[in-house]
C-alpha cells in the first residue's frame, strides 16, 4: 500500500 | 515543525551537552551509568542507521542533528569506558542491560509498522530508548544520591520527550499525524521519570541535592 511511514522526528 | 517538538529536540541536545560538560570539567563519570550512555548510543545508531546507508547531503538541519547524536552519544561512552575508565562505579551501575535489549528486540519483531530491516532497527531502537535510563536510575538508586549537575541532566534528558507527547498532541490534532508506536513507547518512558521529576521539582529546585530514600 505504499504507506509513506516515513518516521520524520528524530 | 511545532514549538513542542523543537523544545523538545534543545531539551534533548542540553541533556547531552550537560553530561559531556560534567565529566569533561570534573573529569569523572562518577554517579554517571555508562549502560545507559551505551543503550542511547545503540538507540541513536539503530534509529539513523540510513544515514551511512545512503549518504546524503549534510545540508539539512536534520542530518546534523543526527550526526551530532550520534557522535556525542558515542564519545561520552569513550570518556566513561576508555579517559575516565578509573573514575567508572561499574559496582553500582550493574543493572543487566541484556534485561532491557532483548525484550526490546523481541518485541520491535512482534509489534511493528512494517517487517522490514530498516524498520524493525527503528522499532527496536525506539522500544530500548524507552527503557534505556532505567540502568541510571537503578544506579543512583543504588548509591542512595545524584550530584546537582546529574539531576540536571536527568530533567533535561526526561523533558525532552514529554515534550514530544505534547508534540504528537499536537500533530493529532492539526495536522492529525500519529505514530502510535513512537507514542506509547514515548508515554512509558516519560513515565518512568515521575518519580525523578517530583524529586528534582521539590528539592533541587529549592538548592537541595537528591538523597534517596527520599
Amino acid at each position: 500500500e505504499g504507506n509513506s511511514n516515513q518516521h520524520d522526528e528524530l | 515543525m511545532n514549538i513542542f517538538r523543537l523544545f523538545g529536540d534543545l531539551s534533548h541536545l542540553a541533556a547531552i551537552a550537560i553530561l559531556l560538560l560534567k565529566i569533561w570539567k570534573t573529569r569523572s563519570c562518577a554517579g554517571v551509568s555508562g549502560k545507559t550512555q551505551l543503550l542511547f548510543a545503540v538507540c541513536f545508531i539503530t534509529r539513523y542507521i540510513d544515514l551511512f546507508l545512503h549518504f546524503v547531503s549534510l545540508y539539512n538541519t536534520e542530518k546534523v542533528m543526527k550526526l551530532i547524536y550520534i557522535s556525542a552519544s558515542v564519545f561520552t561512552c569513550y570518556l566513561i569506558f576508555f579517559k575516565f575508565k578509573a573514575t567508572y562505579d561499574g559496582n553500582h551501575d550493574s543493572m543487566r542491560a541484556e534485561f532491557l535489549i532483548v525484550p526490546a528486540a523481541g518485541l520491535a519483531c512482534l509489534i511493528n509498522t512494517k517487517f522490514d530491516a530498516i524498520e524493525i532497527l527503528w522499532t527496536f531502537s525506539i522500544y530500548l530508548e524507552a527503557v534505556a535510563i532505567l540502568p541510571q536510575l537503578f544506579l543512583i538508586s543504588k548509591t542512595g544520591e545524584a550530584e546537582t549537575i546529574t539531576s540536571h541532566y536527568l530533567f533535561a534528558q526526561g523533558s525532552y520527550r514529554a515534550l514530544y507527547i505534547l508534540n504528537w498532541i499536537y500533530r493529532y490534532h492539526y495536522e492529525s499525524h500519529v505514530d502510535t508506536i513512537a507514542i506509547v513507547a514515548g508515554v512509558v518512558q516519560t513515565i518512568l521519570y515521575c518519580d525523578f521529576f517530583y524529586l528534582y521539582i521539590t528539592k533541587v529546585v529549592k538548592g537541595q541535592k537528591i538523597v534517596l530514600p527520599a
